[in-house]
């Protein structure tokens, strides 16, 4: 079973078309293992990108480097991922 | 049975094809199941059909699922299914949309992914099948049909989530629909299901040139929007997809729409900026509820208006 330990999902902010390059850049970088969650995209619709742990490092350099801004939308996936499979497990056992 | 199910939970693949089982049992004058084909790895693949008639009418299509770790949407699938069942001979819209036209819904569009987010991998989107040359698995569903294909904005590279495969229609599952809406004929409304952007989208993903259609269609997505806000206020935009979000070439609704099904849209439903894919269940029937407003907003234009 594959597990998302340490793997953070970021919300990309561009504000320019050559930010939107720089965003497809590193979609292309194969290496990385990047999700695309959605995008990139426009200007209007931010991105969202799961990033391995072994990745964040670059990828944070590489966005902070081109001026690009990002938050961290979700920290730890694994842990959410967990919450929704015992959520799950224990809505099979109680009454409805 | 239909009335103790938790719709208010995720369930699996076998709960939701029980669940199906049972809705067709339990209401046998209106909902029957359909099968029309196989996932890659055998599983069969499902269409509930809600339909006071015997005789084949004017429909209107819905999936949920083509990308398998879109969870809310399946489980909206589920609600949706119970509320067409609980609405008919009650709410007197839903009762002249079903007496004018048929409703297929299609709950799990990607069973093979849906299976795999349960057992391997929570975060799979695509197919399962595989890929000849390359160790990667799986196509984008969602950039497999003929309308634009192999444009921009899908991937020619197997391990991309959004690889749009070897040809069109070669994913069984999107083949399946494809063959189904030609043999059907008649089909005047297309809504496939997404998450999480909060997005209602209508053609065109893979060119910038408009639809013919796209007045209209604005206008119906606009007034759907206003509906499904109307009850918990989530805020969706609305567009075409490549003005709203981005170029996709291969899209489903692009498909259909140049297939001559007028009314064809895709949602993407909430998920106010917190969890992605991992929207909590508690969610689930605030999600399904407020969307259910848009998609009667958006039948009850195609019972008024149609082509």
């Amino acid at each position: 079973k594959e597990t998302f330990v340490g793997n953070q999902v970021l919300r990309i902010f561009v504000a320019n078309e050559a930010d939107v390059e720089k965003v497809k850049e590193l979609e292309e970088l194969q290496e990385l293992q990047l999700d695309f969650w959605r995008g990139p995209g426009g200007q209007d619709v931010p991105t969202d990108v799961r990033v391995p742990f072994a990745s964040l490092q670059a990828v944070k350099i590489f966005l902070e480097s081109s001026g690009i801004r990002y938050s961290i939308l979700i920290d730890d996936l694994q842990t959410l991922v967990d919450e929704e499979q015992t959520q799950m497990i224990r809505q099979h056992f109680m009454p409805q | 049975s239909v009335e103790t199910f938790n719709y208010a939970s995720y369930h699996t693949l076998d709960e939701i094809y029980n669940f199906m089982d049972l809705l067709v049992a339990a209401n046998p004058n209106l909902v029957s199941k359909i099968q029309i084909g196989n996932s890659y790895e055998g599983r069969p693949l499902y269409v509930l059909k809600f339909s006071t008639r015997g005789t084949k009418r004017p429909a209107i299509w819905i999936d949920t699922g083509i990308h398998s770790r879109e969870w809310v949407t399946q489980a909206s699938g589920v609600w949706f299914a119970k509320k067409i069942v609980d609405s008919y001979g009650k709410d007197p819209s839903l009762t002249s949309i079903l007496d004018n036209l048929d409703i297929f819904l299609e709950i799990v569009t990607n069973p093979d992914g849906f299976a795999f987010t349960h057992t391997k991998n929570r975060m799979w989107r695509k197919t399962r099948s595989i890929n000849s040359g390359s160790a990667c698995i799986g196509v984008d569903p969602n950039r497999n049909w003929d309308a634009g294909f192999g444009g921009s904005g899908a991937s020619s590279n197997p391990c991309s989530e959004t690889y749009r495969g070897p040809y069109a229609n070669s994913e069984r599952e999107v083949k399946a629909i494809v063959d189904f809406v030609k043999s059907h004929g008649n089909i005047k409304t297309f809504i496939s299901i997404h998450s999480y952007s909060q997005l209602l989208l209508y053609p065109y993903g893979y060119t910038k040139t408009r639809a013919p259609d796209y007045q209209e269609l604005n206008n119906i997505a606009k007034a759907a929007v206003a509906a499904l806000s109307s009850l918990y206020d989530t805020q969706y935009r609305y567009g075409s997809i490549i003005t709203t979000i981005y170029q996709a070439s291969g899209g489903t609704i692009d498909w259909t729409y140049n297939q001559g099904i007028k009314y064809s849209f895709t949602f993407e439903l909430r998920d106010r900026g917190r969890y992605g894919f991992l929207l909590p269940a508690n969610q689930i029937i605030p999600t399904a509820e407020e969307t259910w407003l848009a998609l009667m907003a958006i039948m009850e234009y195609t019972r008024d208006h149609p082509y």
